[in-house]
């Protein structure tokens, strides 16, 4: 805020405040929602505009009259096959259900990560801060590479698996239909307004898959009577019950909303409070339990049940977030929506430190160097594989099925425009 | 809470300084303008470090040359402050002096140089 009021840096501050607290993009002429620029809530979490004079052109809508004179969609699939003058969007996109994602969730979700080179000083240099402006326009968020929304190769170690990309790939019509429509800090208590920057009508829309990925905040806060401030399993039940029943009146029908569990935190300290946090590494003088008492003494520790030294505070948290998970578990069996059914699914990280075990990795690598406390690149791609295929088995018709014209569509359209 | 976050940034930032003097074997001085030097001209993040430099750069410099560690430079300087009733607040390991002692010392070290610096600017 300092900064902030330096005179030439007010207006650009003003600026993006106004877009960290719409949580929409701050580049948006026609205001669609949607955006032709990466940064600042645009085309790193919503599929890129083709065309941002127009309102009604946008990703995720249902096509224009098949498409045949404009891509209004953004897919890449626009015009009139000479052949046989029936329009392309027509032929390959008519009933194969094709669909969007849209995630609401918090940091892990949206894939927070401050790069190790920043605070690691052999590693420091101007290439390593070239991108400050970039990542911080993002919200120190990365969903270009997340694991729902992702679509760009990781340049931030691991790779890039997301449900984005799988679905892309299993049908070519959900080209560009993602939503990233997650914020650092979110949980079920400020969920509902994160889902009032939603880009869908059930008049001119495609369904969607929502994902619900609220894994920590709900147990997570770094009060010093930490417990108090934890959301109560009756809370939780209210505000998720809210925030459906919002999203009922919104999303086309035919779309399917999937609630993730809490994780669980045990991981953290477990795993990490002996091993030396990368500003400790030079002199062997920083663990990550010293980071993680001295964060709590200044009450700014993201996770003080979790990251703590004191085993009867990491059980209560623990307890309580399985708790939430549970009321999570009975919504999903017990309420019924007009325009979606819900499924509930764990957070499977015990699944993925045994997939990362079994691939010589071992736990800690899955935990982010600087903060110690987020799910890395590595786990937010495997917890997208599992989920993946755990969907796969279980409930396929969620994810539609694979579009029999994908060969043609990337024949006809290469890379459909690009995102 | 912001007090807190200011505090973590000031540790952070001179745990970072002091590394950079220890990794290319230069004086603080050097190590804090290379460490301005990474920042991009956007934003005028370069300018701003610089300006920043110039008003906290000589009594930072000073502490760190009489090797005082990050977490009683940032007590010294007050992006740290002691709440009432509370413990000071350390990423380090405690001085053998003990923090208290160690931020009086600098403290005064402080006073001295804060009102040469506002003499300065």
């Amino acid at each position: 805020s300092g900064i902030c009021s330096l005179p030439f840096l007010k207006d650009l501050c003003k600026n993006i405040e106004k877009v960290i607290k719409s949580k929409l993009p701050y580049k948006d002429f026609d205001g669609d929602k949607f955006s032709t620029s990466p940064n600042l809530r645009g085309y790193y979490w919503r599929g890129r505009d083709c065309d941002d004079t127009e309102s009604s052109v946008h990703p995720g809508r249902r096509p224009d009259n098949w498409d045949a004179k404009k891509d209004s969609n953004c897919n890449g699939i626009w015009g009139v096959d000479p052949k046989d003058g029936i329009p392309y969007e027509q032929k390959f996109c008519n009933g194969t259900d094709s669909k969007g994602i849209i995630i609401l969730g918090d940091s892990a979700a949206a894939h927070f990560h401050i790069p190790p080179e920043w605070i690691t000083a052999s590693k420091m240099s101007k290439k390593a801060f070239s991108n400050i402006p970039e990542v911080l326009s993002n919200e120190l968020d990365w969903p270009q590479f997340s694991g729902t929304t992702g679509f760009l190769n990781s340049t931030i170690g691991g790779w890039t698996e997301s449900f984005y990309l799988n679905l892309r790939r299993r049908n070519h019509c959900n080209h560009r239909d993602y939503q990233q429509l997650s914020k650092n800090g979110a949980s079920s208590e400020n969920i509902l307004d994160l889902l009032k920057s939603l880009a869908r009508t059930q008049q001119f829309d495609k369904p969607a898959i929502v994902i619900f990925a609220l894994i920590g905040n709900d147990v997570c806060n770094g009060k010093r009577d930490t417990v108090k401030h934890m959301t109560r399993p009756d809370e939780m039940r209210i505000n998720v019950i809210q925030t459906l029943h919002y999203l009922d009146s919104q999303v086309p029908k035919g779309s399917h909303v999937l609630l993730t569990g809490l994780v669980n935190g045990d991981i953290l300290w477990d795993n990490m409070h002996s091993r030396y946090h990368p500003l400790g590494q030079l002199n062997k003088d920083v663990t990550y339990g010293q980071l993680y008492s001295f964060l709590s003494c200044l009450q700014v520790n993201p996770c003080r049940g979790w990251m703590s030294s004191n085993s009867t505070l990491r059980d209560v948290t623990t307890k309580r977030a399985a708790q939430l998970s549970s009321v999570l578990k009975e919504i999903a069996i017990s309420e019924k929506y007009a325009n979606f059914d819900v499924f509930y699914m764990d957070y499977p990280l015990k699944e993925i430190t045994e997939l990362w075990h079994k691939l010589g990795g071992e736990t800690w690598q899955l935990i982010e160097p600087v903060d110690g406390f987020h799910p890395n690149q590595i786990a937010s791609a495997l917890g997208t594989r599992i989920l993946w295929e755990k969907i796969l088995r279980k409930w396929p018709y969620i994810l539609g099925k694979e579009n029999p014209f994908n060969r043609e569509i990337a024949s006809v359209f290469k890379d459909q425009g690009g995102h | 809470k912001n007090h807190g976050y200011t505090c973590v940034g000031c540790v952070i930032t001179i745990s970072i300084v002091e590394q950079l003097a220890e990794v290319h074997n230069s004086t603080v001085k050097e190590a804090l303008e290379r460490l301005c030097g990474f920042f991009s001209e956007i934003w005028n993040l370069k300018r701003i470090c610089f300006l920043l430099l110039d008003i906290f750069g000589p009594t930072i410099i000073k502490r760190m040359e009489a090797k005082m560690n990050a977490d009683m430079l940032c007590y010294s300087i007050h992006l740290c402050r002691q709440r009432a009733g509370q413990p000071h607040c350390h990423l380090y390991d405690l001085p053998k002096v003990g923090l208290n002692a160690a931020i009086k010392e600098s403290e005064r070290m402080a006073e001295t140089q804060i009102s040469e610096t506002m003499h300065g600017l």
